[in-house]
């Protein structure tokens, strides 16, 4: 464990409790795409199946328990309890898209053709676009609360401050994950245009509006 | 190196 580690665990878990908050205090889910929640939710599923196999450590389980229930916490109230302010018909990304093109890669870009590691794979695959439906719901609205513009700066710095932890892992333990750094580095990149208009306009007060 | 991946984050 390294601080880079440490610091993206905790933005990740910060974004996971924003966005939770959000919705729970605000009792609405207006603006949050329910697609990427169903994918996030999946993401966790299929990387931590490990779960009741393998004990790394009580933070390693722990945390695993808490993005597991929470995401789908998420899901719950969106699709269920606050399904009358899920705003339906500004979040049509075709999510089979994402699913059968990283499900296909997973099956021929792995490190090891086993069910688990294949499932992994997917799950690394898929996280690194899982945010498109999000961030194309924000395209076709215009604009974002404010909260929701400080999930997203948190859901992507998280991956950002894992790339750093793989350069320092590489530099003094000569550990490195290609299909973990790819993938990494592509959902790094997607957020660029957002981290962007986050700092040039949330940072400054303003609100986050697209040029419709 | 090590490229294989020890299961250990998250």
């Amino acid at each position: 464990m390294n601080i880079f580690r440490l610091a993206g665990d905790v933005s990740h878990l910060v974004a996971i409790i924003i966005l939770l908050l959000k919705i729970w205090k605000t009792r609405s889910c207006a603006g949050i795409s329910g697609k990427s929640q169903i994918l996030f939710a999946s993401v966790f599923v299929t990387r931590y199946l490990d779960l009741f196999t393998i004990f790394i450590s009580l933070y390693n389980s722990s945390m695993k328990i808490i993005y597991i229930s929470c995401s789908i916490a998420t899901v719950y109230l969106v699709y269920f309890k606050f399904k009358a302010t899920y705003d339906g018909n500004h979040d049509t990304f075709r999510v089979e898209f994402l699913v059968v093109p990283v499900g296909g890669l997973s099956f021929l870009v792995n490190h090891d053709f086993s069910p688990m590691e294949i499932l992994w794979t997917f799950s690394i695959y898929l996280e690194s676009v899982a945010i498109l439906p999000q961030l194309f719901m924000i395209s076709k609205t215009g604009e974002a609360e404010t909260i929701t513009t400080h999930y997203l700066f948190f859901l992507g710095l998280y991956r950002g401050l894992y790339l750093i932890n793989w350069i320092w892992r590489y530099y003094f333990e000569g550990f490195f994950d290609l299909i973990a750094i790819v993938a990494g580095l592509v959902q790094t990149v997607l957020y660029c245009d957002f981290f962007y208009l986050y700092v040039t306009k949330v940072l400054k007060g303003k609100k986050l509006s697209l040029p419709a | 190196t090590i490229l294989k991946r020890e299961k250990d984050e998250l």
